[in-house]
Formats: structure tokens, sequence, C-alpha cells
């Protein structure tokens, strides 16, 4: 698969979907 | 391995089977148990001496086998059950002296621990949880992930093992509305846990905070995967699943394992290789382990079969020894090693 088909890629996902999601 | 299409794999892969390497090194045999039901290898220490011992289970007791020179290997400790039977072994990856249990009749009814004899005491069996558990996996740490119930009242928690055995510390984790199937830990990311659920997504946790961070549906081709690993790599999740309920009428032959990649911020997901049967070998996934970049399944046919999760390849099978149909098969904690088990309680080390 391409990046393409995935969309734009964070290297800090974990992080970053750590501070927005509900605690 | 580049493919034209998401979710499919390079076909002539399939068609291609060369026979791989699994070299028969040793067998053990409990001859007091006339059936086994699972198995797993693990460091333990025994008389000072940290040994690369086995674990099998047949339904009313679990055992404990330190190797001996050239290949043999000798029974040292039992835990009895005389009520609930034993339905799998949980190994936690990087615990020496202790397994974990999972007892029940079809559904998991109870996890325990189990500890060997110290100066002059029984071997203990600790209760760690009970009830309708769905599903159980063991984690770095000394952590044990498990589900119960399902739906709306489902209850997914972490606990932390003790050196006792008993439980150190609970965190619950907030629940995804979906029952839980398998969980799978993310290699290289001890704070993450990923599990799959019933209406075919993958859901993604923060262990430390118990945050539910991603619902990533992964589409309905597939019907009650079963999720074994997940790497992370360059801001991507790939994840290993397996197909109890795929067809073996598939053009490309049977689907048994597939790699996907899912990116966690967009929830897009895409297949990257599929792992099926070489033409006019029949079966479907029954159980199975992965390790690293290899993949072994036990087929309704009762053969093993290893893949190179890499390659998309079969990379060896294992027909059914001395007339017998394979039951299980566990990648080795300890070695390279791969165990597959039958049911009259034979176990063969390759």
């Amino acid at each position: 698969c391409s990046q393409a088909d995935l969309g734009p890629i964070s290297l800090n996902w974990f992080e970053e979907l750590s501070s927005e999601a509900p605690l | 391995s580049p493919v034209q299409q998401p979710g499919m794999a390079d076909a002539p892969a399939c068609d291609s089977f060369v026979p791989g390497d699994l070299r028969l090194v040793s067998r053990l045999k409990d001859p007091s148990a006339p059936c086994a039901v699972d198995v797993s290898a693990l460091w333990w220490d025994v008389a000072g001496l940290k040994e690369p011992c086995i674990v099998t289970a047949c339904e009313y007791a679990v055992s404990l086998w330190k190797p001996l020179d050239t290949w043999q290997w000798e029974k040292i400790y039992s835990w009895d059950f005389t009520e609930v039977p034993v339905l799998q072994i949980v190994p936690l990856p990087d615990v020496r002296d202790l397994v974990c249990v999972a007892l029940g009749n079809l559904e998991i009814q109870e996890i325990r621990a189990l500890l060997c004899p110290s100066d002059g005491e029984a071997g203990k069996q600790v209760l760690l949880s009970s009830g309708h558990i769905q599903a159980v996996l063991g984690l770095t740490k000394r952590r044990l992930a498990s589900s119960r119930g399902t739906l709306c009242d489902q209850q997914v928690e972490v606990v932390t093992l003790a050196e006792s055995g008993g439980s150190k510390e609970k965190r619950l984790l907030m629940p995804p509305e979906e029952t839980v199937l398998t969980f799978a830990e993310v290699q290289g990311m001890q704070d993450a846990l990923l599990a799959s659920t019933a209406a075919n997504s993958i859901v993604i946790w923060n262990l430390k905070t118990g945050q539910l961070l991603r619902k990533v549906h992964i589409g309905d081709s597939y019907q009650a995967s079963v999720c074994h690993k997940a790497y992370s790599e360059m801001g991507l999740l790939f994840v290993v699943l397996s197909h109890p309920c795929a067809k073996e009428s598939e053009p490309a032959g049977s689907p048994v394992f597939r790699l996907i990649a899912m990116n966690p911020k967009t929830t897009l997901s895409a297949g990257v290789a599929l792992c099926c049967l070489p033409r006019g070998q029949p079966g479907r996934f029954l159980e199975g382990d992965v390790k690293g970049n290899l993949a072994a399944a036990v087929l309704t046919s009762g053969t093993v079969a290893v893949w190179n999760l890499l390659l998309g390849r079969p990379a060896a099978l294992l027909p059914p020894a001395s007339g017998q149909s394979w039951s299980f098969v566990k990648w080795s904690g300890t070695h390279s090693h791969l165990l597959a088990g039958q049911k009259d309680g034979s176990i063969f080390v390759y």
C-alpha cells in the first residue's frame, strides 16, 4: 500500500490521540 | 511486499510452495495425561538456574518440565484442577517462575496464576479474575489484560501481578461498545493495547490512562478476525490478523493470516499481505501463533502451516504425524522453536 491510501501520517500519533481522547 | 490492490497478496506466492526447514528436535508425552489442550515454553528458575522450560496443559492438570541433556524433559511440578477444566495457558512474556491459565467450559470462567513451591511450601494457585471472560492476554511488565461481558456491560481491565502472583494494581480500560474478541500487544509500544471486536473493528487503548484512542473498522470481508500481534513503524500500525471464518474458495487460495497497515490518525487501513494456503491444500485457520515475522497455524485439515509474513509466502507445512492431526501450535518464548501438540498429549518440538 502507498502512504497516499492511508492519509497523512504522524510519528507521534499515540501522544496526539492521547491528548485528544476523553479520559 | 508491494501489492497492486489493497487486501490482495501476490497471487504467485500462494502457488509456489517451497518446503521450509522444520527439524524435529524433541518429543515429550506425559504418560499420566490422557490428553493435551495447550503448551508453552518459558524461562523458569530451577534450583537457582534459569532454565528454558515447557509448560503443558491437559484438562485437569498443568505441568512444568525442565530440560535434561540430549533433549529429554523431566516433569518437576504439576498443578491440579478438580472442578473447572483448563482451556489455555496464558504466558506473561517477560515473567519467570509464574504462568497464568484460563479455566472454563467453552468460555473462560477463571484466570489463575500458578507458582512453584518454595521453602517447603506447596505450589500456589492464585485466582486473578472470574466471571464470563471473553478474552485474555499476558502483557509485558507483569500485566494481564482481560475482558468480560458483551457490548454495553463489557468490562476491560489490566491487572499488574505482584511477586506473590496476586493482583498488585488494577486499571479499567474504556469499553469500546463492541464485544472484544482478542487482544494484541503492540511490539515496541508497551503502553498501547489493541483488540479485535465482533463488529470487525480494531480498537486501540492507552494502557497508562485507560483511554480508548481509536476504533478502526477493517471492513466486512472477514468476520470474527483474531488479532495476534501489532508492530508500530513510521507512524503506522501493522497488524497481523487470522481468519477462522474465511471461505476456502477465495481466488488466491484459502486466506489464513493477513497483514494490514493502519493509520491511527485517519483510521484508514489497507491490506499489505495475504497469507493463503498453497493451491490444493484444504483447510481453514483453527488456531495459531505469531512471533516476529513468522506465523504458524493449525488448519481444520489437521496440518500445521508456517508463513513468513514479510513475504506472504508459506514457509513450511507439517502434515499430521503418527497418523494424528495437530491440535495446537505455539512459538517458544525461549528459543526459535515451534511446539506442536496432539490431542493424546504428545508434544513435538521443531
